[in-house]
């Protein structure tokens, strides 16, 4: 089980249309995925609303204070199915904000997700057997765990960098997103020298990309030259895949479908169908 | 003196991009401008880059902390003039990142910002005499103060919110964006009620607006149709000013340049030109 972990501090530069996407098309590709929505926002989990059961399950926010509450006893998940066998969804909550002021102080407060997501899997981890086939039963764990997060670097980020084997940054191929970026790879090795993470690999991956204009390639061309200088011991590289500015993602939330249901012969759903396989590649040369 | 907060809890939206080139063209029309920049990510401060002095002052850690550490004493600001005569700056920290867990127990943490303000000025708020006329001696306060947030709903935002006279709402015409608008609307009537705020307004900007495209115009008729479905104390409106998508205006924070300086004839200098004529009209009125 690999958990892939999209942050980036800097808002809106497409880390949540990455992580839905990325999920969906993992799952396309045969893969048991579970995502997990860890923003307040709960936007991965609208982008998926036309997928979900209508009574949801538990959320987020009521599996951590479980955790707080009965340290002791396995955490029950009772994930949420969608219509996309074999996807799972750990949706969101908007009381996860007040996790930052209720937790600060709990000597969990920066591991309690890598302890909540690694510990033995309890059965009750096992995701509720999916409408199609009630006699099988569901395996008991999952190929890929996805992390969408909130911007900045508050306690619930901190929690899915600990957490992470790989960690996707989402660069939107503009100015300001480009100077965060050395930022977040030096919270990356603090957290990694404070925590003994498992990081292993960063991946850089541009978003939102028009080839046409100066400003895209110049972001480009600068993120690629300057990488090679961060000397990390988790590696470090920018995706092959490019996510071009495609208006389709950004339709396809308001009709809560991913883009590969919403509009399959989009740029944007060829591009996440792609990334879903550097992904996989990757995994498997390792 | 007003103080006009830029927020919205969704990332990439264009806060920085509104509070840098509002508080410029406001300062353009002879009005005397604090800009404060009150994200880790200082996106505020390096967009004005080519226009501050080689060694910065004083930044707004240095000030928070002050303020705790020397309640009594008056603080001192010591702010940083810019080379548009009358903007001035306080300069961005990443360490206000850590304040989140620093303050969060003080009983202060939530009105620290307004009292920091709001107080009866101190001598030593008076900026430094702008480098032109060093013999006049300068006012001792700002027409606005425009605050820069943070995405997400921090201590420091809630803190701006609460200090805020007017609230500036930058919304991406986009569907994810509009998900969060109401929480937002709900988060400002509880502050209003919790802290007794001075709110008399929130106005809504459309931002990166595209009139060709069908989902910007459907954003913008579901936000007017269902803004005066909110029943507030303070007035609630759209801006009849909309920001156009306009790449000059990502091109302009590399080259440490507001709008108006690095394209003063594009569409989006003219656009910050008109909305900052209109929160001057809107003050006259009241
Ligand atoms: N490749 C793309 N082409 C066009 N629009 C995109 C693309 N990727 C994302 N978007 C749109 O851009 C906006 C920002 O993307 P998104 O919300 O995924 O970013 P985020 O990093 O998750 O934001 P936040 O920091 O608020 O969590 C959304 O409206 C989304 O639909
Ligand atoms: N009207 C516009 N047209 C084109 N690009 C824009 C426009 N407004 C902002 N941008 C660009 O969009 C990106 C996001 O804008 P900005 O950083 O101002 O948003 P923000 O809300 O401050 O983000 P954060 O949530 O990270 O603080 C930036 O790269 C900016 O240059
Ligand atoms: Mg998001
Ligand atoms: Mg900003």
């Amino acid at each position: 089980m690999k958990i892939l972990t999209v942050a980036n501090q800097k808002g809106g530069v497409g880390k949540t249309t990455t992580a839905v996407n990325l999920a969906v098309s993992l799952s396309a590709l045969d893969h048991r995925v579970l995502l997990l929505d860890l923003d307040p926002q709960c936007n991965a989990t609208s982008s998926l609303s036309a997928l979900l059961p209508d009574q949801p399950r538990r959320d987020i926010y009521a599996v951590i204070t479980d955790y707080f509450q009965n340290p002791a006893t396995p955490v029950s998940f009772s994930l949420t199915p969608t219509t996309l066998e074999p996807l799972f969804l750990l949706p969101g909550s908007a009381d996860l904000a007040a996790l930052e002021i209720e937790l600060s102080e709990h000597p969990d407060s920066r591991v309690f997700l890598r302890k909540i997501l690694r510990s033995p899997l309890p059965p009750s981890l096992s995701p509720p057997r999916p409408p199609s086939s009630p006699t099988a039963d569901p395996p008991l764990d999952f190929d890929y765990l996805i992390l969408d997060t909130p911007p900045g670097i508050g306690l619930i980020t901190v929690n899915a960098l600990v957490a992470a084997d790989t960690v996707l940054v989402p660069v939107q191929t503009e100015y300001l997103a480009l100077e965060g970026l050395s930022q977040l790879l030096r919270t990356l090795i603090l957290l990694q020298k404070n925590f003994q993470t498992t990081l292993d690999s960063v991946s850089i991956l541009l978003t939102m990309f028009d080839s046409r204009l100066r400003l895209s390639r110049a972001v480009r061309d600068e993120i690629t030259s300057t990488l090679p200088n961060f000397h990390t011991s988790f590696s470090t590289a920018v995706c092959h895949t490019i996510i071009p500015r495609n208006i389709r993602l950004a339709e396809a939330p308001s009709h809560g479908k991913p883009i590969l249901l919403f509009d399959p012969s989009s740029t944007g759903a060829e591009a996440y169908l792609d990334l879903a396989r550097e992904v996989l590649n990757a995994e498997s040369r390792q």
